[in-house]
């Protein structure tokens, strides 16, 4: 049975659709794990950044399933052409969905309970969340065994972290929900702005030591531009700083949350 | 009366608050407007970029006041150091607030409705928004005159552009309200990707054309450091590029939308 991940941050703009993407991709091509990769943002990145190695033919939606009763994202699992990895792509409704779903009895607990049938396929499965702390990502937090939080170089996003993990605080108190968190990671890591990325990384150890994961995500060009041409960045360019980056850091996930 | 802007754009870390702050100061330090900077986002960093130059002493919050009767953000207005700028500041709860409120009838003109006494006292209204089309946004769109939208140069910011002008079209269609795009305005624009910048400029040329704006927001590491020391870029460093472009920005803006 797959573990879950969810890779959420409340800052927008920090990588938390690259980071999903591509250490799916990682997952999937260096770790040898059966990878679902999931799109629960309604803005739809994932896709776009795989849109040339997958390809989107449903006429049933996520929306549909998270508003369902007895469903489950089994039904949307999509190949892509990358071995080992499938994707289950988001629609357009899921922003209005996040509404609809404030009013359902447990409404944190709706994806746990669409996700259990593909689970029972896949090794692992990656989630990729919107940038708040709302319905969805709540939805993704308790559906997970454990969160990975992309953080770029400013202090919003550190103040973003902390917030988050005080939601993880209330998901473990009041809903009895325990996930962990498998790391902090430092993204878009700026050689070129060396007094903010020190002070960053200061602050980031300073408050959570051992969360922050070893593996830093460089500024690399090959990043933004895979994702534009809707590829990932190993077949983009496997050699760039980013590819280096996201293949290492699939590796220190996998042994932080004993994957393989 | 006042002219409101809504700085509003559904991509994360597009520049939204970085444009609505520095903006802001412009207009009030170049333009010799009587600005209000008004924060709609529960992540508070309107406050956070301009820590060092305001102080928030309030136990009434922008949440009781959307959520009350008969009630004026007015009521919430602060002074900051910078002659002619005034500050609403956000709350933690107003992501939870988004929530509430969406049970309300006519939910999108809570703000509007809110914002008349303080819009006798000042020129123009700068109002940051969320990462998101959700309701706090629409509460913006329905209280201005007119919206300015940051696209950075990524395929993603521009689809977040044309869902945004969709939800625009949506407002005037059904609820009536006729919402001008005062501008899109390129932002994080790096002449180190020159491929993906000219790719992103011809995009919205051809998408938009004379929405776009003529002032480009060049990267200018002064305005990433400037919010970390919670200051404006001005006071950090006004021979900065970003500065140079967002007093620019100011002024094409104040001409587009008359506002002197
Ligand atoms: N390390 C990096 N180097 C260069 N560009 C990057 C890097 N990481 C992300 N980017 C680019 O920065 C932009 C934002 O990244 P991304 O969309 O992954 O962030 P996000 O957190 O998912 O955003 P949102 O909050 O909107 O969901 C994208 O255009 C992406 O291609
Ligand atoms: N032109 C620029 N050059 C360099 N850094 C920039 C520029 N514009 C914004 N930044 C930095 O990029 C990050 C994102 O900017 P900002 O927070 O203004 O975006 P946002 O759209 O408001 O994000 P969110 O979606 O989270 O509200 C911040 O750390 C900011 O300091
Ligand atoms: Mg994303
Ligand atoms: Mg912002």
């Amino acid at each position: 049975r797959a573990r879950v991940l969810a890779v959420a941050a409340q800052k927008g703009g920090v990588g938390k659709t690259t980071t999903a993407v591509n250490l799916a991709v990682a997952f999937a091509r260096y770790e040898g794990l059966r990878t679902l990769l999931l799109d629960l943002d309604g803005q739809g990145h994932v896709g776009a950044a795989l849109a040339s190695q997958f390809t989107d033919g449903d006429t049933t939606t996520l929306s549909d399933v998270l508003l369902g009763h007895g469903r489950d994202v089994d039904e949307l699992v999509h190949p892509t052409r990358i071995a080992g990895l499938w994707l289950v792509p988001s629609d357009k409704g899921l922003a209005a969905t996040e509404g609809i779903l404030a009013g359902r009895i447990g409404k944190e607990f709706l994806l746990r309970g669409a996700i259990r049938r593909a689970r029972e396929r896949f090794d692992v499965v990656v989630i990729d969340c919107p940038p708040n702390l709302g319905n969805l990502t709540l939805n993704a937090l308790t559906a997970s065994d454990a969160c990975l939080v992309p953080c770029d170089m400013s202090v919003l996003a550190m103040g973003g972290v902390a917030d988050l993990l005080g939601v993880v605080e209330t998901l473990r108190d009041r809903l009895d929900h325990d996930v962990r968190i498998a790391g902090i990671v430092p993204t878009r890591v700026d050689r070129r702005n060396a007094r903010v990325t020190a002070a960053v990384m200061e602050g980031l150890d300073t408050a959570w030591g051992d969360l922050v994961c070893r593996t830093r995500i460089p500024v690399s060009s090959a990043l933004a531009r895979a994702q534009m041409d809707g590829v990932n960045v190993f077949d983009y360019d496997a050699t760039s700083p980013g590819a280096v980056a996201y293949r290492e850091l699939a590796s220190e996930v996998a042994t932080r949350l004993a994957l393989r």
